[in-house]
C-alpha cells in the first residue's frame, strides 16, 4: 500500500464522515442527491461481491464493510428518518437512475476483463461510479445555497478518485504486470466530471467567499 | 491482460 492509495481511501472515508456528520448533527440532508447516494449503494454492492469469497487483508475487508454499511445507512436516513427526510429536495432531485445504469450495464457486458457474473458486476460498478455523481452535480447547480458541509463532501469525494489516479501511476511504475484499464479509464472520466466543481470550489476558497455555482 | 486476482483496491 502506497501513500497515494492510503490518502485516497482516507479522503473517501472522510467524505462519508462529513456527510454523516451533516445528517447526524444538523439532522439535514439538504442539497444532497438521494439518487447519487442510491447509486453509490449499488456501486459498492456490485463491486464488493467478493467480500466473502476472497480475503485480501483485514484493512480491505473492514473498509468494504464500512463503505457498504455507510452507503446503505445514508440512503436509509434520507428515505426513512422522520426528521432528516423532511430536508430532502425531492422536486429538485429528478435525475433518473435508469439513464445512468442501463448504459453502464450494457458497456460492462461488452467491455470487461472476463465474462463472468462477478467480473461483469465488478466492471459495471466502475462504469456506474464514474457517472454516479451526475445527479448530485445537477442538484448542486439548481440549489443556490451550497452549505459548507455539502461543498466539502463533494470536494472530498472528487479528491478521492483524483488521488487514486496517482496511486495507479505509482503502481504501474513500481509493480510488474499491474494493468487495470477499466478502473483507470472510468476513474479518469469520474475525476474529469469534477473539473468544473473543483474550479469553483478553489475559486471560493481562494477569495474566501461562499461557494456558488453559476446558473 | 490484467491480473484478475489483484483486485486489492476499493
Amino acid at each position: 500500500m502506497n501513500i497515494f492509495r492510503l490518502t485516497a481511501d482516507m479522503t473517501h472515508l472522510m467524505s462519508v464522515i462529513v456527510l454523516l456528520l451533516k445528517i447526524h448533527t444538523i439532522k439535514s440532508c439538504a442539497g444532497i442527491s438521494l439518487k447519487t447516494q442510491e447509486l453509490y449503494a449499488i456501486v459498492f454492492t456490485c463491486r464488493y461481491l467478493d467480500i466473502f469469497t476472497d480475503f485480501i487483508s483485514f484493512y480491505n475487508t473492514i473498509m468494504k464493510v464500512i463503505f457498504l454499511w455507510t452507503s446503505f445507512s445514508i440512503v436509509w436516513y434520507m428515505r426513512y428518518h422522520k426528521i432528516v427526510r423532511r430536508s430532502y429536495d425531492k422536486d429538485q432531485d429528478t435525475f433518473r437512475h435508469v439513464f445512468l445504469m442501463l448504459p453502464c450495464l450494457v458497456l460492462a457486458l461488452l467491455i470487461n476483463e472476463r465474462f463472468t457474473f462477478k467480473e461483469v458486476m465488478w466492471t459495471f460498478s466502475f462504469y456506474l461510479e464514474a457517472v454516479a455523481i451526475l445527479p448530485q452535480l445537477v442538484l448542486l447547480q439548481r440549489t443556490r445555497n451550497i452549505d459548507n458541509l455539502t461543498g466539502q463532501y463533494i470536494f472530498l469525494l472528487g479528491a478521492y478518485r483524483a488521488l487514486y489516479i496517482l496511486n495507479w501511476i505509482y503502481r504501474y511504475v513500481t509493480e510488474p504486470n499491474y494493468v487495470h484499464w477499466i478502473p483507470w479509464m472510468s476513474g479518469l472520466v469520474q475525476t474529469l466530471l469534477y473539473g468544473d466543481f473543483f474550479y469553483y470550489y478553489f475559486l471560493s476558497w481562494k477569495n474566501n467567499v461562499k461557494l456558488q455555482l453559476p446558473a | 491482460v490484467a491480473n484478475i486476482s489483484s483486485k486489492d483496491e476499493l
